[in-house]
């Protein structure tokens, strides 16, 4: 995945069970954004990889004032991009339980 | 404590936490 200087990890082990899941988000590259994110702190949720889009979670994060509205994209992209590795990682870990 | 929680309106809460400084790349 391109390195979009927003860095989105698991919170917690995934065992490949739960829909949702915790994840953490932050700003590594402030360069890489068009407008200026409110602060560097790490921002911790939950995400339900059946029922929501990285884009919902996006535009929460960008109406609770974490970002500006031109960086929608590049904040969807990196938590996507997380969604997708987690996915990916299950379906070879636990093919069955999917 | 240094967290900070922020409820969204539709539910979800966001939890911002300090990044340790080893992981924010050099500015």
């Amino acid at each position: 995945a391109e390195d979009t200087g927003v860095r989105v990890e698991l919170a917690e082990e995934d065992h490949g069970r739960k829909s949702s899941i915790a994840l953490r988000l932050w700003v590594e590259d402030p360069k890489k954004l068009k407008g200026k994110p409110k602060d560097n702190g790490a921002i911790e949720f939950t995400f339900d990889l059946e029922k929501e889009t990285p884009d919902d979670v996006a535009q929460e994060m960008i109406d609770s004032g974490f970002f500006h509205e031109s960086d929608l994209k590049i904040v969807a992209k990196s938590i996507r991009d997380r969604v997708a590795l987690i996915l990916w990682r299950r379906e070879r870990i636990w093919p069955r339980m999917q | 404590s240094s967290f900070t929680q922020v409820v969204h309106s539709a539910g979800r809460r966001f939890i911002v936490s300090p990044v340790p400084e080893s992981r924010l790349k050099e500015q």
